[in-house]
């Protein structure tokens, strides 16, 4: 039996497992547990749907964890999913939201990663796939998408931190995210990656340095969100393209999303700027959250008011 | 198998003033197979971009006299990466 569950502090995959069976319990008309897939570990792969059993409606995409030891992302996807849950019928902004759209969330898409960063390897950033002719483990899933798969010379080694993998696609976990993705894009509107860390708000492209079409917008959107952001405890995020914001990327899954047809595809990397890295201490997860939920809820309105 | 554990390790904050400073930093990469925390991959890191990676305390003394032979600034964010991983628990349960 896993311990208890806290939004407060990290969660163990168990514990995770656990929560999603409660959210459903607890929650029966608004939330359930889809199982999209599994990880090469044979682990489960959940998305939590959150709002009306109508599939048509619009809705927003979120995953967390696709980098391992980004142990916040994870948090944030619980965090969301309890405030959401909890605030509706009392928080005006969230009622309206969830009666008029859907949000899918996928609170570790990295599983087998995620465990065993709490079991062997806190600083472990790839899935635990098997490499052929290589003894190096894991690949890392925001280079596996199928968008300029092939273009970076960084990400061909299975020894690195960045392997792309044999090719795009090849992991279970990836996979499982782009079925989902492809089978509900008539209703997806927006899609959401969390990261850690850097503070910044990101979107198409990393692959190229050439702007996206309704890069405007995406400027627009990112503007206000970053500003709402600041205004609970003054946390500074930049945002702008991956490309020139932080470095060219490829086969990553906010591009891949966009090229797919989701038009507003974002990337956070949450807290903080490195006084911690990857080990932000617990007591930041609630401000963290907190302030972040501000962000997404403001793209969810916006999708909502100005997307057909 | 027993956990890793990264006790003394540290991390390190450079800044590649110019492209000879990068490649410094990229030849070390290498050699040391140095944990890049930001950015992610060694083909990023160039010059008047911030560069933070994870350092064994095995090859922490080398990296350092590396900098310094070098004039790189630097700053160590992380003295323990290890304390820092337990610190991370710091919510009581409850």
């Amino acid at each position: 039996i896993p311990g208890r569950h806290s939004y407060a502090k990290y969660n163990d995959w168990d514990k995770i497992v656990a929560w999603t069976e409660k959210m459903v319990e607890r929650y029966p008309e608004m939330v359930s547990r889809i199982k999209i897939g599994s990880t090469a570990e044979n682990n489960p792969l959940y998305v939590l749907k959150i709002g009306k059993k109508d599939d048509k409606r619009k809705a927003v995409f979120m995953d967390c964890g696709i980098h391992a030891r980004e142990w916040v992302s994870p948090a944030f996807c619980q965090w969301f999913v309890y405030q959401a849950t909890k605030s509706y019928g009392r928080n005006k902004i969230m009622t309206k939201l969830l009666d008029r759209m859907n949000f899918y969330v996928l609170p570790v898409l990295n599983v087998d990663g995620y465990i065993w960063s709490w079991t062997q390897d806190r600083m472990w950033r790839k899935n635990r796939s098997k490499n052929q002719n290589s003894t190096c483990i894991g690949t890392d899933l925001n280079r596996n998408f199928d968008v300029s798969w092939n273009s970076n010379p960084s990400t061909d080694n299975p020894c690195w931190q960045t392997y792309r993998g044999p090719a795009p696609e090849s992991e279970k976990e990836t996979k499982a995210v782009t079925a989902f993705i492809r089978s509900h894009l008539d209703s997806i509107r927006a899609y959401i990656t969390f990261h850690s860390y850097s503070q910044m708000l990101l979107f198409p492209y990393g692959y190229t340095t050439k702007l996206a079409p309704n890069h405007k917008d995406l400027v627009k959107v990112a503007k206000i969100a970053t500003d709402v952001i600041s205004t609970r405890y003054e946390t500074r995020y930049i945002y702008g393209p991956i490309a020139s914001t932080i470095y060219p990327t490829s086969g990553s899954s906010l591009d891949w999303a966009y090229d797919l047809g989701i038009k507003h595809t974002f990337a956070f990397e949450l807290r903080d700027k490195g006084r911690f890295g990857f080990l932000l201490p617990e007591s930041q997860i609630k401000p963290t959250c907190k302030e972040t939920m501000l962000a997404v809820k403001f793209i969810a309105r916006y999708i909502l008011k100005h997307t057909s | 198998m027993a956990p890793v554990r990264f006790d003394r390790e540290k991390v390190f904050r450079v800044k590649p003033q110019d492209g000879k400073q990068a490649s410094v930093l990229k030849g070390l990469t290498k050699a040391h197979e140095l944990d890049l925390w930001y950015p992610d991959a060694i083909h990023d890191v160039a010059a008047n971009i911030t560069v933070d990676f994870r350092v064994s305390e095995k090859d922490s003394q080398a990296i350092q006299s590396t900098l310094d032979q070098n004039k790189m600034q630097y700053k160590i964010l992380i003295h323990d990466v290890q304390e820092e991983i337990e610190k991370q628990f710091d919510v009581k349960d409850g």
